[in-house]
């Protein structure tokens, strides 16, 4: 995947990180500071469709012929710029009983984006 | 969203301005989070937890073991600390109250591991005996009855850890959990430290979200 740079057009990472201090969640989550949440964002023309960061494989193979198939009548192709890469986030918090909970809550920090 | 023959949201556009959408981005971000521990609204914190209690918890909280997290179709799983309220007591037992939040979860909660850990101060070479009721509502109306008890003998001040039963994990599962101590030898009074915030007794809990009413399509 590509992270984003001053201009990017392209599909693309984009870093983005929000402070539990700034928003008034540090009193009910003690750990972590902050949720490094980024997203996908840019353009996916078709040729770029199903790279990068999507492993080539029977269906990545099949789509592209769809596409390639049906290019003519959609302009866009229908690609999008989505997550290829995710993480989960672990939280320690305090729930409305006070009582402490630890969790992983899967696939909330983007780590690597691609045309779909 | 991708809508039938049009583009994708991310589509046909450059990277965004992120001081523009600063606003909308937190207000996703904070969405997401809450929509994911199944809360309609930040939790307000009723009744604090000293440090010196977390502290406590937390250095005997247990990681779960690697890769559980990718098992079993990625259900996600919470580990719960739920520290001890005093309920009815008096010279000869000790009533303490845990509450789960069982309704802030869709699907209900399944317990998958629930232990008891409390401190015990005794004297240079004596030993204590102790049974530890598990209280659960009876079938035919509210009261709690005993569903269980466990004889320990404890040798030694500290922290000590009783691995709670199906009995226990069902009162949790339910959001309520009453564990009562009756002291059978009394070499110590008050051996069971109650009072001070870095000894306050808790029950951790293995929790996975939805478990009993899950439907799985394949």
């Amino acid at each position: 995947g590509i992270d984003c740079q001053a201009g990017s057009r392209m599909c693309c990472r984009q870093e983005f990180f929000v402070d539990f201090r700034e928003i008034g969640w540090q009193d009910w989550i003690i750990q972590p500071e902050g949720y490094a949440m980024n997203f996908c964002t840019g353009q996916c023309p078709l040729h770029v469709a199903g790279m990068p960061g999507i492993a080539a494989s029977f269906h990545t193979a099949v789509l592209n012929l769809l596409k390639a198939n049906t290019a003519a009548g959609t302009a866009g192709g229908n690609s999008c710029c989505v997550p290829t890469v995710q993480q989960a986030l672990s939280l320690l918090y305090y729930d409305r009983n006070s009582n402490i909970v630890k969790t992983d809550i899967p696939d909330m920090v983007v780590e690597a984006c691609g045309c779909s | 969203t991708l809508r039938p023959s049009s583009q994708c949201a991310t589509c046909g556009w450059p990277a965004v301005d992120l001081e523009s959408h600063r606003e909308l981005l937190l207000n996703l971000a904070k969405r997401s989070i809450l929509d994911k521990l199944h809360l309609s609204q930040r939790p307000t914190l009723s009744r604090p937890v000293s440090r010196a209690a977390l502290r406590t918890a937390l250095q005997h909280l247990r990681g779960p073991p690697q890769g559980d997290l990718l098992e079993d179709n990625r259900r996600q799983e919470y580990e719960i600390i739920s520290f001890a309220e005093t309920g009815f007591s008096n010279i000869n037992q000790t009533r303490l109250d845990f509450h789960f939040s069982s309704d802030e979860t869709a699907g209900g909660m399944e317990i998958q591991q629930a232990s008891f850990m409390f401190f015990v101060q005794l004297p240079p070479n004596s030993t204590w005996d102790i049974n530890v009721r598990v209280f659960a509502p009876s079938p035919h109306n509210t009261n709690l009855t005993v569903a269980s008890q466990h004889a320990l003998q404890v040798d030694a001040s500290g922290w000590h850890q009783l691995i709670l039963g199906p009995e226990a994990q069902a009162a949790c599962s339910h959001g309520h959990l009453t564990l009562e101590l009756v002291p059978e030898s009394h070499v110590a009074q008050s051996s069971v430290i109650m009072n001070d915030a870095a000894y306050r007794p808790f029950v951790t809990a293995r929790v996975r979200v939805g478990g009993k009413h899950r439907v799985r399509r394949r």
